[in-house]
């Protein structure tokens, strides 16, 4: 019978897309905020 | 009807180089700019502690409601990430400036003394990153042309 | 082979030289002031050997010096990486750290030189030198996968494919100018490394090309959907490692695995972008095996965002009234090549003419037996010829002035060569071919349609009970799986059980088993 495809992770009734938080084929869940590298001005870079 | 198909010589060689791989699988972070500051390190907490992220997490909304402490953790220890993006613009909402000449965060605390084009001279609230927490800074001039 | 003296030893320097720079914090924003620094001493370093090499007269050109300069860094930056995985540090968190201290900044130092290379306008020099590197990394990781066997590691590799993908993906003008062309190069060393070539990298592989980076270059941001027919590619790549293992559905625990997550990479396709499912679902029918019915079915649910899919189960639901079921689908494969040899092909056509040669007929079910192990028939020929006389049949329908209908369907030859095969194949010719058909049943569109109609007349007509029984098979072997299920699938199953001219509830076989009437009866009553 296959896999019942909405325990794979995905939310798969979102409205936004899914591709932009896709963590990896192996992830049950997608990325959080903090997972996600993002071109923040450089001067956010104080470390 | 159809029967099964013999697996071919490559397909065991194949089969023998996937199963060796599958014991060094990629991690997602493999994928993401190291975190000096705060590597991914999993730890597994009891199933009845939220797994997931609450749903609209990565919005301007749901950072909104953090506290003001929580939104500098944010911004100083996940840096280059959407996480300290999202918490930037948080904290613009509650009226934080971002000074990039002293790389700092400033809140005004009372109407300022003076006012021109180009700055204003007052009593500032900054965060202090290095005492972790909120200072007044008396007779501070906020040169508009840093502001972020 | 024969690097030139000293080469090795002034690349190591080079590359901790550089380590050491990107890593300070003088190195300035995006390193460019170390990048400044570096250049100097790399051109003297390759001043120095050239000249010396000179002497000896063997004449080494710089480019030939900087691929030897790519492929020895490639190799210590993987060799660290191996020295560090080996150590027992039960520590993968400080393991990845040590090796992406130097692969981070081995990835920026090629892409500033990817960026800086030639003058800002010249994007050809930059293109070459980004394809040559990673045409190095790619040998370098081949070589290694081959030598090393099941001690080969993908981390490094894939740290340093992915990290330069996001690098020359930076929202920068002077890559932006050249964006195009960066992902042709590196769909094209992702398709040099296909899992089938480097299983040892599949998993690694499958990260790479379902990265969101990736996936938002070539699916959403690349205009004109000019990545989509790059894409198709890399997932054709997949399909066919992973084709073999589901054949014949025995995954064990890697390859189920791999399987899931392809599917999650394809449910995430079929919600942003159906449509891209929709244009090459015909491509990908023909490598996924014909026994791997839910991947496939999750194919075919595809259908154009912006189109509304009345529900299947509406009572008196009148097909043939949608205005999208006159509609013809994108299909960007060149089915039509496929159907070979020439004279085969010559045959078909006059036969779909003229009703000549007869013995086009009776020489069919030959032409399409294959004599590849393991596999009676050619798969990917009987996909094709059906489509190909569908569409044909449709358009000879059209040239009538009428629109296809189970009643207008026949006669005509392209029916005599359907009822052919459904009369003359064995059941797993048949099965194939019935297969082949169930393929079109997707989304409101002529396809959808004719081969519905095709399918319920071909029951209808059908001389034996056996042929009934297996078209009912072929279709409820698609609706039995989780799902999703295709629309045309489900209007099809609903008119065979609800239109009496079918008898189908006659048939001997609907009883064959309690659970098999309860199923049926089951989807009779969610219909009604």
């Amino acid at each position: 019978p296959g896999i019942d495809l909405t325990t794979l992770g995905l939310n798969l009734n979102s409205p936004e897309n899914l591709y932009s938080t896709f963590q990896s084929p192996w992830a049950d869940a997608p990325c959080r905020p903090q997972d996600i590298d993002f071109h923040v001005p450089a001067e956010y870079l104080t470390n | 009807p159809l029967g099964p198909v013999p697996l071919g010589k490559d397909n065991v060689y194949q089969l023998t180089m996937i199963e060796a791989a599958f014991h060094h699988l990629p991690h997602p972070s493999d994928s993401e700019r190291l975190r000096h500051y705060l590597p991914r390190n999993p730890c597994p907490t009891p199933s009845y502690y939220q797994q997931v992220p609450p749903p609209h997490a990565d919005s301007v909304d749901f950072f909104q409601k953090l506290s003001t402490e929580t939104l500098f953790f944010i911004f100083y220890y996940m840096e280059g990430t959407k996480a300290q993006y999202l918490a930037a613009k948080a904290l613009k909402k509650q009226s934080w400036r971002f000074h990039t000449k002293y790389m700092m965060w400033f809140q005004r605390h009372e109407e300022p003394k003076s006012i021109t084009e180009d700055y204003e001279q007052g009593t500032y609230i900054y965060f202090d990153y290095e005492k972790w927490g909120q200072r007044k800074k008396e007779g501070f001039t906020f040169e508009y042309r840093y502001l972020e | 082979f024969d690097d030139p003296p000293g080469l090795h030893e002034k690349t190591e320097y080079l590359l901790r030289e550089w380590v050491n720079m990107y890593h300070s914090p003088a190195a300035g924003r995006d390193s460019t002031k170390a990048f400044t620094c570096f250049v100097q001493q790399f051109s003297e370093v390759t001043k120095h050997l050239l000249s010396k090499q000179m002497h000896q007269q063997s004449i080494l050109k710089t480019d030939e010096l900087i691929t030897r300069f790519f492929r020895l860094c490639t190799e210590m930056c993987v060799d660290l990486c191996y020295r560090a995985l080996s150590e027992q540090t039960h520590n993968p968190t400080l393991v990845r750290a040590k090796c992406f201290h130097t692969l981070d900044a081995y990835v920026r130092l090629i892409a500033l030189l990817v960026k800086h290379s030639g003058d800002t306008a010249n994007t050809i020099t930059k293109i070459n030198l980004l394809n040559k590197v990673l045409g190095i990394v790619a040998g370098v990781l081949l070589q290694d996968h081959e030598v090393r066997y099941t001690e080969f590691q993908q981390l490094p590799y894939h740290r340093i494919f992915i990290m330069l993908f996001i690098e020359l993906n930076a929202p920068e003008p002077i890559l932006e100018s050249i964006n195009y062309q960066v992902l042709a190069a590196f769909c094209q060393v992702f398709h040099i490394l296909r899992p089938a070539k480097a299983p040892g990298f599949a998993y690694a592989w499958l990260e790479l090309i379902s990265h969101r980076v990736f996936i938002g270059r070539l699916l959403a941001l690349t205009p004109h959907q000019r990545g989509w027919g790059m894409y198709a590619q890399l997932l054709m790549d997949l399909f066919k490692l992973l084709a073999p293992f589901l054949r014949n559905a025995d995954l064990n625990k890697p390859t189920q695995l791999l399987y899931k997550g392809t599917l999650r990479v394809l449910l995430v396709l079929l919600h942003d972008f159906p449509e891209f499912l929709c244009d090459y679902h015909y491509t990908f029918c023909d490598v996924i095996p014909p026994n791997c019915i839910q991947m496939r079915n999750l194919v075919l649910s595809a259908f154009p965002r912006q189109m509304r899919l009345p529900d299947p189960f509406t009572p008196n639901l009148k097909v043939d009234n949608l205005p999208d079921i006159t509609q013809a689908p994108r299909i960007l494969t060149n089915y039509v090549g496929i159907i070979q040899p020439p004279s085969f092909k010559k045959d078909l056509e006059s036969y779909l003419k003229t009703r000549s040669p007869i013995t086009f007929l009776s020489d069919l079910k030959s032409n399409l037996q294959s004599s590849e192990s393991g596999c009676h028939y050619n798969i990917q020929l009987i996909n094709a010829l059906v489509l190909y006389v569908g569409t044909q049949a449709i358009q000879h329908v059209h040239s009538k002035g009428q629109t296809p209908s189970i009643s207008t369907i026949a006669p005509s030859s392209h029916m005599d060569i359907f009822q052919n095969l459904a009369v003359n194949l064995d059941t797993e010719g048949r099965y194939l071919f019935l297969t082949a058909i169930s393929n079109q049943l997707r989304y409101p569109n002529s396809h959808t349609h004719y081969f519905s109609c095709t399918l319920l007349y071909l029951f209808a007509q059908a001389n034996t009970e056996a042929i009934q029984e297996q078209i009912t098979r072929v279709l409820l072997e698609r609706l039995i799986v989780n799902r999703p299920h295709p629309w045309g699938l489900l209007i099809t199953f609903i008119e065979l059980i609800k239109n009496p001219t079918y008898k189908f509830w006659n048939h001997e076989f609907v009883h064959c088993a309690p659970e098999i009437q309860k199923l049926f009866e089951s989807v009779a009553r969610s219909c009604m």
